[in-house]
């Protein structure tokens, strides 16, 4: 039985690409005015890699959110679901963030490791990477993480395509991150880009690579902990933040240190709840209020990136 | 479809540089075939590995030898795999 509109779809339930795929449709059709579905590209198996575009008005800056990069990362691929319904019933309606839609497009990236996702429903629930295999090794998959452009090749990556930190061949070679190098490239006026991963209730800002501070440090700490006070206003959880590599570990090849050194500075990476029970198998009981509280973070962020335009 | 029967997955609290140290030996240790969803990387962060069935009573060795505080997480992977997917489909119906 297949919902037939956005209301009715189970947003408290991990859903298949499909099924994600149709909800995207679904939600294009009910509000033609506000989004549109871009198709940036195609992931090493032909699987088209959708961008939800939220625009009320023509030459906006954008503002990039993604989710499952990591595919066994459930959490954010429902979240990202539910980020999407959620803006679409806030515009016109919050006031805040009718502001923040008429100021900046949101670029919304759902599932951005399709292979790997479907991979996760089929054959292996744990699987991270993308699913290209490895000329030479009978290893398959690249950590799309670690094969941007930033410091590629550097310590916290790995060159063994067994690992599952294994950095690819070179940098940009997955396509499912090249896409998006062209697409931010091409767009050329993304001020925010956040990258969602699970879990380990962290907000972290660049570098990974690199312990030399960013020259934005002082603002982007600032406004890391007032969104995470903002989250954890909901249902009191904790965050930590702070730069990757004084947070949690040196990562090499990331994607917002990537994004950050094209000049996007409110670059952002979050790891959503960590219960200390389920790991990466959250129960989809907590998908709402994971997003829920997530949300509130992203708006701070957004909020502040709306007002102070660079 | 790949199964996880009897895997577990640990929550390890390193009490010291030293300790984890000697988690990164341990998440180097080809033969064990461990899935490391938390890296050791400082003593304020727990470490979470995903032990498949065959590595248990080696990791629990290396733990307790080393006095490396650490509990279960999960106790069942394939369990809670499988209540998730039937959750999936029961509500689908």
């Amino acid at each position: 039985i297949e919902p037939r509109n956005t209301d009715n779809f189970d947003y408290a339930q991990y859903h298949t690409l499909d099924e994600i795929n149709a909800f995207m449709d679904m939600l294009v059709a009910e509000n033609p005015n506000l989004v549109t579905k871009l198709r940036i590209g195609s992931s090493y198996e032909q699987r088209p890699l959708y961008v939800l575009k939220f625009s009320s008005g023509p030459n906006r800056p954008g503002f990039w959110i993604d989710t499952g990069i990591h595919s066994r990362e459930w959490v954010t691929q429902a979240a990202g679901i539910w980020f999407a319904k959620k803006i679409v019933i806030d515009y016109g309606r919050n006031q805040a963030f009718t502001a923040i839609l008429n100021k900046m497009d949101i670029l919304l990236e759902i599932v951005t490791n399709p292979d790997g996702y479907h991979y996760t429903h089929t054959t292996n629930r744990m699987w991270r990477k993308t699913r290209k295999p490895n000329p030479g090794s009978s290893c398959v998959g690249v950590d799309p993480n670690r094969n941007w452009d930033a410091g590629f090749g550097g310590p916290g990556a790995s060159s063994n395509p067994c690992m599952e930190t294994y950095r690819g061949p070179s940098a940009h070679s997955e396509s499912e991150v090249k896409s998006i190098v062209d697409y931010v490239k091409s767009h050329g006026n993304i001020k925010g880009f956040i990258s969602i991963h699970s879990y380990s209730q962290m907000l972290m800002y660049p570098y990974g690579y690199t312990k030399t501070p960013v020259p934005n440090q002082p603002e982007l700490h600032d406004l890391a902990r007032r969104a995470i006070a903002n989250l954890a206003s909901l249902y009191g959880t904790k965050y930590t933040y702070g730069s990757i590599i004084t947070t949690i570990y040196q990562a090499s090849g990331g994607t917002i240190d990537w994004t950050y050194d094209q000049g996007i500075k409110y670059s952002y990476t979050f790891e959503l709840r960590d219960t200390g029970r389920y790991g990466f198998l959250l129960p989809a009981n907590q998908i709402i209020p994971t997003a829920q509280e997530t949300w509130l973070g992203l708006m701070t962020i957004m909020q502040h990136t709306k007002d102070n335009l660079y | 479809l790949k199964a996880f029967e009897g895997d577990k997955v640990l929550r390890i609290l390193a009490k010291n540089e030293d300790q984890i140290s000697l988690l990164q030996d341990l998440t180097e240790m080809d033969q064990l075939q461990l899935d490391i969803w938390k890296e050791p990387t400082h003593p304020t962060l727990p470490v979470d590995i995903h032990v498949p069935f065959e590595s248990l009573q080696s990791v629990k060795a290396f733990l307790e030898a080393n006095e490396i505080e650490h509990y279960i997480m999960i106790n069942d992977l394939q369990a809670l795999i499988d209540e998730e997917r039937h959750e999936m489909q029961s509500t689908r119906f």
